[in-house]
């Protein structure tokens, strides 16, 4: 089954 | 100082309500422009972004950049004491310790006033880059919450394709499958009831949907939300409010089979 990414994966620091 | 009015407390009632289960001690940055936040849940996979802008407060004053760092908890206990159609004043000093709130009904001339203690939080905050969305679809929320919540009872998880017929939200589990689609509608009377798909190229995207049916705790704020999608990164689904506020969610998908 699909797994659970995060949001850091995606979105960097500022 | 801090100085925002609000013609009705109902609004941050209920941006509270739809966020609290999601995330609990967070920064209200408030500076010149209004009152935003921006907070993870414990698991890093939902992000809530909400910006209450200037001009949906009258008067709105702050002279100084602030971090009010707040329970949500503790803030729902408070908000509480308050009718829904109160003017509501949010005031701090320029380095609070406390989060003033007064409750005003001009009818009965009642006055209910609270201190709500702040607390330092060291908030991590993400660059969310400007994306163009490969799919925008706008949609009534209250439909958005029922296919959520139904498709739940029979997955955890939900797949959401869209192409220009429409979007398609379907699921697979133990005891069977569902799927519902939404094709482009337009109600002339009734334009909150409108689908409407933009799209620059199909997408297809699987989520969880124990995020989503908790997002959906935001459909009274908003008669429409709407969702943005792009193959690879995470879903936004935005509650516009009144005066180009919004409460936005971000979901990280699920990836690979």
């Amino acid at each position: 089954p699909p797994t659970q990414a995060t949001l850091g994966k995606f979105f960097g620091k500022p | 100082m801090l100085e925002a009015r609000l013609e009705q407390a109902d609004l941050l009632k209920k941006v509270v309500d739809a966020i609290k289960d999601l995330v609990q001690d967070c920064n209200f940055d408030c500076n010149d422009s209004g009152v935003a936040l921006q907070a993870m849940d414990n698991s890093h996979v939902a992000l809530v972004s909400m910006m209450l802008k200037a001009e949906s407060f009258s008067p709105y004053r702050c002279d100084r950049n602030v971090a009010l760092g707040v329970n949500l908890t503790s803030l729902t206990k408070v908000l509480r004491a308050a009718q829904n159609e109160d003017i509501l004043t949010l005031k701090a000093e320029d380095a609070p310790d406390v989060l003033n709130l007064v409750f005003e009904n001009t009818d009965s001339d009642r006055l209910s006033e609270y201190d709500l203690k702040l607390m330092d939080i060291d908030q991590e905050h993400l660059g969310i880059p400007d994306t163009e969305y490969a799919a925008t679809i706008s949609l009534p929320s209250v439909e958005f919450r029922r296919i959520c919540v139904d498709l739940m009872a029979l997955s955890e998880s939900v797949s959401i394709e869209t192409s220009k017929d429409g979007i398609k939200f379907s699921c697979a589990g133990d005891i069977g499958n569902g799927a519902v689609t939404l094709r482009p509608n337009t109600n002339v009377e009734k334009p909150d009831q409108n689908v409407e798909i933009e799209l620059t190229e199909p997408v297809a995207l699987t989520f969880s949907l124990k995020y989503l049916v908790n997002f959906c705790k935001a459909a009274g704020l908003s008669k429409t939300v709407k969702l943005c999608l792009s193959n690879e990164v995470p879903l936004l689904v935005e509650y516009a409010l009144a005066g180009s506020s919004y409460l936005r969610f971000y979901l990280a998908p699920k990836i690979g089979d």
